[in-house]
């Protein structure tokens, strides 16, 4: 929409309301972490500003066009609701964006069908012309998470909304993130530019030849190095990036050893973390020996340490194999730091180690993954209404769970991936922790992913949906709960290595992708798809979030539609856990237990984590900037004194100032200052000049007119 | 290979987006989900 008055401050407030289920609010928070990652946007706490977005549970998902300046601005993430791309698509409506197909100049890339429009539900399929609303020069995106599908608002079962091309027929109206041109237009709308992500810190694929700025340190006497190579000998043949399709491209980094026990590192350039733990993603190749190693270090810097103290992170042993695996390290660095990659071979000298498509976020990383090789195959040879099953993976939390994947959909839905979440429980009951855990499971958020494996995480548009363990929630027509102990009300299965576990009751979706949008994009890469999966625990998100302490909230107003939330009062909850960040990282080890389907491996690599150095915590560490909110893209730091301060930003000729960066200044405006102060002296000195010159004059004229004889 | 089918509780309904959510609850919002307002200027 155009007008700046309709533009959000890039830190927006967000209060999460009370009768919002809990599942949705860790959506939400997903949703947040999204566009941190990808966009400038960042989203705090209500803390008393003037406009903020009331996120509420209506009788559906809605919300406005932009900032309207109301005070409470209401958004609605109602029941079913509560799915990634649904929150991600109202908030960019919040922050002032139309659907995709309302663009002036739609009509060159759709064609509406009005006939087959219900009746009286024309109004939906309004446009606007690029006085009210610019697409700010990014080309009509037919993947937008902004655009209608094909069916919306349709009377028969011809569709609405024809694409002009037709290869986007099946997919508009995609159900996933935000598409690159959603981020794009968010980042020229609130000019990101001059600052970039919240947590977003590096991206590599290795396909340019300054490899993303890396450097190499190998010892004199060593022959080893990494090299940026499109095949190695012993494999692989092809890099993960564009495994093989594109002629004289496609590059990873490898490593090879002519001595046995040779080593050689590979460091990041300089990073700057905000926020204190990251998550480091890359996909590795081992063609050498399975005694061959890839150590993860940081070197972290102090503020006259120019050296940097190496820290070591986690030892990982790849498996032999001829695919490349996903891996995922989680760091927790509050300095300046480089990312280090030391391979090490193993007896053999044949072959070596491989990595490509890296990631560094600040952000939690995925507990586990379940690979499915050949996943075009499983779709087409797995008929409708069956389910393969993942391995049992253990939660940093103590619970065991597993995923149901319906890979040619369920009789009601057979053009749909389905997929639902169980809770399991050994038939011996020696699971570890299992005597700590709480039955019924209370407010466990269970996520899973399927991930676009595009190389830069800034460009998936992966699919998600979670469930969260309501403890009360009971098993239909019984007494007993749905998330009880399995053991009470799953049933007895067995594994494909013949272990006997209980599956609980699932929880999820008939709707979570459809085969078309999943045989789409990279869901699915030299053949494979990745699931990915956490659990994490929300039961901090029960209590209401705590209201500014000296501020009531302003009525509501502007809004025509009923349904707010209850009218809350203005008690100070004592209650904290409102804060920006998902919880959960860990660097734990699933343990696969067992597998249905003979065609499903678990991809998860052996890894060692040192004994001390580790933080093996599965909560993200204390990070002192959290009490400090630096706008402007001003970058929190520690000071000498361990106290938290703000780095602002800063360009060649403009910076920031202020504790919380919340000045603007430029050499413009010195200018500016410099002139007006120059013209200032000038007048002044001019008027003093003036009225020296005139007192002259008056004189010497007095003394011109004086009689001669009083002269003597 | 099919697995034996327990219980399974469909969170979404079927229901595939959010503008089958809004119609199904009986919600005739201003292009599906935007909350109309009097500032703008227009109406449906």
């Amino acid at each position: 929409i155009i007008g700046e008055e309709y533009r959000w401050p890039r830190m927006v407030p967000y209060y999460l309301e009370d009768d919002l289920e809990i599942n949705a609010k860790g959506v939400i928070l997903k949703a947040f972490e999204q566009y941190r990652l990808k966009t400038c946007i960042d989203f705090k706490p209500w803390s008393g500003e003037q406009n903020y977005i009331s996120v509420f549970k209506g009788n559906g998902c809605f919300s406005s066009i932009g900032n309207r300046r109301v005070g409470k601005q209401t958004l609605s993430i109602g029941s079913g609701c509560d799915r990634l791309a649904t929150v991600e698509h109202e908030f960019l409506h919040a922050l002032g964006f139309w659907h995709e197909q309302s663009r002036s100049d739609r009509d060159d890339y759709v064609y509406i069908d009005w006939d087959q429009i219900t009746e009286g539900k024309e109004h939906n399929f309004n446009k606007y012309n690029d006085s009210v609303s610019s697409f700010l020069n990014v080309p009509y995106d037919y993947g937008s998470v902004m655009h209608y599908s094909q069916k919306a608002f349709q009377s028969g079962s011809e569709p609405t909304i024809i694409t002009r091309i037709p290869d986007f027929k099946e997919t508009i109206g995609q159900r996933m993130e935000m598409s690159q041109s959603d981020v794009r237009k968010l980042h020229t709308l609130y000019h990101c530019n001059k600052g970039g992500s919240s947590t977003f810190l590096d991206s590599c694929d290795f396909e340019t030849e300054n490899i993303c700025g890396m450097i190499q340190v190998s010892g004199e006497e060593s022959r080893a190095s990494w090299q940026r190579v499109s095949s190695a000998p012993g494999g692989p043949d092809t890099d993960y990036t564009q495994t093989g399709r594109c002629a004289g491209g496609g590059y990873f980094m490898h490593f090879s050893a002519v001595e046995p026990e040779s080593s050689s590192q590979l460091e990041s350039r300089f990073l700057y973390p905000k926020r204190g733990f990251q998550c480091l993603q890359f996909f590795i190749y081992n063609s050498g020996d399975s005694s061959d190693r890839l150590r993860i270090w940081t070197r972290e810097f102090d503020l006259h340490d120019s050296n940097g103290t190496l820290r070591f992170i986690q030892e990982i042993y790849a498996p032999l194999s001829d695919a490349w695996h996903i891996q995922h390290v989680s760091l927790n660095t509050s300095k300046k730091f480089r990312v280090l990659f030391e391979a090490v071979a193993g007896k053999r000298t044949l072959g070596g180690l491989s990595i490509d498509d890296l990631n560094l976020w600040e952000g939690s990383c995925p507990e586990h993954v379940w690979r499915i090789r050949g996943f075009s195959g499983v779709m087409e040879n797995t008929s409708v209404d069956s389910a393969i099953y993942s391995p049992r993976f253990t939660s940093s939390l103590g619970y065991s769970f597993q995923v149901s994947l319906y890979p040619n959909g369920t009789g009601s839905n057979p053009d749909e991936l389905a997929t639902f979440l169980h809770l399991t429980s050994s038939d011996d009951g020696d699971d570890e922790n299992d005597d700590g855990l709480v039955w019924p499971a209370q407010w466990k958020q269970m996520s899973v992913t399927m991930m676009d494996q595009n190389p830069d995480i800034r460009q998936r548009m992966s699919n998600q949906r979670s469930v969260t363990t309501d403890p009360n929630m009971k098993l239909d027509g019984s007494e007993g709960f749905f998330w009880d102990d399995p053991r009470k009300v799953g049933e007895l299965v067995t594994g494909e290595d013949g272990s006997r576990y209980y599956r609980g009751p699932g929880a999820g979706t008939k709707v979570f992708l459809s085969r078309p949008r999943a045989l789409s994009r990279n869901f699915i890469k030299n053949g494979d798809s990745l699931f990915l999966l956490s659990m994490d625990d929300l039961s901090h998100l029960v209590a209401p979030q705590p209201l500014p302490s000296s501020t009531v909230p302003p009525p509501q107003t502007g809004s025509t539609v009923t349904g707010s939330p209850e009218n809350r009062t203005t008690t100070v909850s004592s209650t904290s856990g409102f804060t920006n960040a998902t919880t959960s990282t860990t660097t734990a080890i699933p343990a696969s237990s067992s597998s249905s389907v003979t065609s499903i491996t678990n991809s998860t690599l052996t890894t060692i984590p040192p004994s001390s150095s580790v933080s093996s915590s599965t909560e993200p560490p204390t990070d002192p900037c959290v009490s400090l909110q630096c706008e402007n893209d001003g970058v929190c730091v520690l000071d000498e004194a361990n106290l938290p301060v703000c780095r602002c930003a800063a360009g060649s000729d403009w910076w920031f100032y202020g504790e919380r960066c919340e000045f603007r200044s430029s050499t413009h405006n010195l200018i500016v200052i410099a002139v007006i102060s120059g013209v200032c002296v000038f007048v002044v000195m001019l008027m003093a000049s003036g009225v020296t010159t005139y007192l002259c004059v008056r004189r010497q004229k007095r003394r011109a007119t004086l009689p001669a004889d009083w002269l003597f | 290979q099919a697995a034996p089918r327990g219980i399974e509780h469909d969170v979404d309904g079927g229901k595939q987006d959010l503008f089958d959510i809004n119609e199904d609850a009986g919600l005739d919002l201003f292009e599906g989900d935007i909350l109309f307002d009097e500032k703008l200027g227009r109406n449906s």
